[in-house]
């Protein structure tokens, strides 16, 4: 066995390449970004075919914030306050950002939680 | 997560990872899963960077994600991190840029900015152990020679830590979980006993990215909050990716 303790433990699998079976969910798409576009422009391409699952993935995390603050405070905060943050963040990123939120329709401060969220997931 | 670098017989490198999030954020008692994991999942994209029509560097990423967690630039080096847990996190770095003081780097943003414009895998290296950042972090580098290949332990200032692969001690791969490597990890986590049993059994003679998946397919390597497996051979400049699940029985994390 790799693993003794905890449970859910397993041999040293072989033979799993080429990817298929249960444990394999599906290939990833491949997308080019031209960074000869202007920042705000580059994404897109990519953010207007996968908007709807950005949205659900923003929906999950602002339910798990109402989840901890039910009065909606916390969202409110991310919505009004965390977009002044955003001039103070480095190009192209801050650009790039902003192109993510208009054309994928979910709030600037949302977008720009998502791209920091190693640094505040740490607390 | 888990991210490996590993050298063969010939010299040859391959950079490997299991990109795993969502710890204790939303446990569906139902399907057995993270929700954030869960929705993280459909946003898994690879891309590829060009300037004047060329590849500049080549990523696996989140849509919507403007930073980089893995990342290849062809013919030179490759690139990913894991997350650190420290008391001085980044939650410090970020209360500080919010009070003005900003002369630290973002993580995602410093990685993107090294796979962009790091001209070696010495200059990328030296970079990722230097820059002030706002959070700690691993970051294990690849080269395209051999013993090119290490783990970056970083506190927020500066790096604490590189372990490289040294062949003349019979390293020949270097693996990173979430835990310092002269500590023991939580006895609760251990990904990095099996992981590192499975490199050892498969052997510096066997090793190729088909082997490093079988690696990455053992639980609890993979687990519930694995999203995806990148797989990087740095000389063929090549990057391939496989989102992932982990049906029951299988560990949370």
């Amino acid at each position: 066995l790799a693993q003794y303790v905890p449970p859910y433990t397993d041999y040293c699998r072989t033979g799993m390449y080429p990817p298929s079976g249960a444990t394999f969910k599906g290939n990833v798409s491949w997308y080019t970004i031209n960074l000869d576009l202007p920042p705000y422009k580059r994404w897109n391409q990519l953010i207007s075919e996968r908007k709807a699952e950005l949205n659900n993935l923003i929906q999950v995390i602002k339910d798990l914030a109402n989840a901890f603050v039910p009065s909606g405070k916390l969202i409110q905060l991310v919505d009004k306050d965390l977009p002044l943050l955003l001039d103070s963040l480095p190009s192209p990123f801050k650009e790039e950002i902003k192109g993510i939120a208009d054309v994928s329709g979910v709030p600037l401060g949302e977008v720009l939680l998502f791209n920091i969220f190693y640094e505040v997931f740490t607390v | 997560c888990t991210s490996l670098v590993a050298e063969d017989s010939t010299g040859k490198l391959y950079h490997a990872r299991n990109l795993d999030f969502g710890l204790f954020l939303g446990w569906d008692i139902k399907n057995k899963s993270w929700a954030v994991t869960e929705q993280l999942r459909p946003l898994v994209a690879n891309v590829d960077f060009q300037k004047n029509n060329k590849t500049v560097f080549k990523a696996t990423s989140f849509a919507g994600y403007v930073g980089m967690l893995t990342g290849i630039k062809p013919g030179m080096f490759t690139l990913t991190m894991n997350e650190r847990f420290s008391l001085d996190g980044g939650y410090i770095g970020l209360l500080e840029w919010i009070l003005g003081r900003r002369d630290g780097v973002w993580m995602s943003f410093l990685t993107r900015s090294v796979l962009e414009n790091a001209t070696s895998y010495d200059d990328a290296k030296n970079q990722l152990s230097k820059t002030k950042m706002l959070a700690p972090a691993y970051f294990i580098l690849g080269g395209n020679k051999s013993g090119q290949g290490c783990i970056i332990t970083r506190s927020r200032l500066s790096s604490v830590d590189i372990w490289e692969i040294d062949l003349k001690k019979g390293r020949w791969y270097v693996l990173e979980t979430n835990y310092d490597r002269w500590k023991d990890p939580l006895f609760l986590d251990d990904r990095r006993t099996p992981a590192m049993k499975c490199m050892n059994e498969t052997t510096q003679a066997k090793i190729s990215l088909e082997t490093i998946y079988d690696v990455l397919s053992t639980k609890p390597v993979l687990n519930k909050l694995t999203t995806y497996t990148t797989l990087m051979d740095v000389s063929e400049g090549k990057l391939e990716a496989y989102i992932r699940d982990c049906p029951d029985p299988c560990m949370p994390w």
